[in-house]
């Protein structure tokens, strides 16, 4: 920067290139860190399966700039628990804890075997840590299929509100139409809940407008 | 906006692509491969101050020749962004949870003095 040019793009002296090069790369780390409003960058200790990330990617339609400023996560699911029963899965998503956003669209993306015994009920509820670390149960929602393959089920957001850890868990469970319980057989799994096709979330997020609390409160 | 060539010493948009590889981030920024980095550069005599780069009309024209004539300057001009667009980012957090995030104002389409 020449000494005294009152203004930083006005004549400043050119750079070597290799200089302009390291200046300009180290430009868009910092430029790039800000706009994520990330201090560095993340460290991805388990990356998703790359088939669940090219369905992921196909989700969100990548270079398309959104109409609202904000952002849109996929977020796999990790298995917590599915137990003995083939109906009923426990799944966490570790979310990124929410910054001054809000979320305003969220569904479940299932992936139904071809083993569906026809038309299936499907309860998702939420498990959440309460004070005094009581854990509490809230319905969501209940979707009926009856083909196999993907299925986005959608959520009520005001049930997602983050928890401060991040960890959303999700309990799904299942029950045949009245009727033809005798076609489930004992054992028999309807969802997908491992590898590629495992489940995930799609939430859409935007920043908070300014003062948007405060409205509420009043 | 001209882009910056090496011997243009006025106001100009100099243009740098920077590829995601470069950096070593191509494990958590998916996609795009790179973006535009560009920066605006150059004097702004007195003239020029005011005038929006190559898009000026006839009336910025004539207004900087009236400006050219005043043996005053009126002040300092900079060399500016004036045109600059949002970039939509794929990339991995920390928990591995794909993120598309829109980033205002992150490419300078354009450049002028202030």
């Amino acid at each position: 920067q020449e000494a005294g040019s009152v203004c930083p793009s006005c004549g400043s002296p050119t750079l070597a290139p290799q200089t302009e090069r390291a200046l300009v790369l180290e430009l868009a780390k910092q430029q790039i860190l800000e706009g994520l409003h990330l201090t560095s960058r993340p460290v991805i200790t388990h990356p998703p399966p790359q088939a669940a990330l090219t369905r992921a990617l196909r989700r969100l339609q990548p270079g398309s700039v959104s109409p609202v400023k904000g952002e849109e996560v996929i977020s796999f699911a990790t298995i917590t628990d599915s137990s003995a029963s083939t109906c009923s899965s426990m799944f966490t998503f570790h979310l990124s804890t929410p910054r001054a956003h809000r979320l305003y669209h969220a569904r479940l993306w299932l992936h139904m075997l071809p083993t569906l015994p026809g038309t299936l009920y499907l309860r998702i509820s939420r498990w959440s840590t309460r004070k005094r670390r009581r854990v509490s149960r809230t319905f969501l929602a209940e979707h009926q299929m009856n083909t196999p393959g993907w299925h986005a089920l959608t959520l009520p957001p005001s049930g997602l509100k983050g928890e401060e850890s991040g960890v959303l868990k999700l309990q799904v469970d299942c029950r045949p139409l009245e009727g033809n319980s005798t076609a489930v057989q004992p054992q028999q799994r309807f969802l997908d809940t491992e590898g590629d096709q495992r489940p995930f979330l799609e939430l859409k997020i935007r920043a908070n407008e300014p003062g948007a609390g405060r409205a509420r409160r009043r | 906006t001209p882009t910056c060539e090496p011997e243009t010493p006025l106001c100009c948009r100099r243009d740098h692509y920077v590829d995601f590889q470069e950096l070593g981030w191509r494990d958590w920024i998916l996609q795009p491969e790179g973006y535009q980095l560009n920066y605006c550069n150059g004097q702004c005599p007195p003239h020029l101050a005011g005038s929006p780069g190559i898009a000026a009309s006839f009336h910025s024209a004539v207004f900087s020749l009236l400006k050219a004539n005043n043996p005053w300057p009126l002040g300092i001009s900079c060399c500016v962004p004036t045109a600059k667009r949002s970039l939509s980012l794929l990339h991995l957090d920390r928990n591995g949870n794909v993120v598309k995030t829109d980033v205002p104002d992150m490419v300078v389409e354009a450049c002028g003095c202030s």
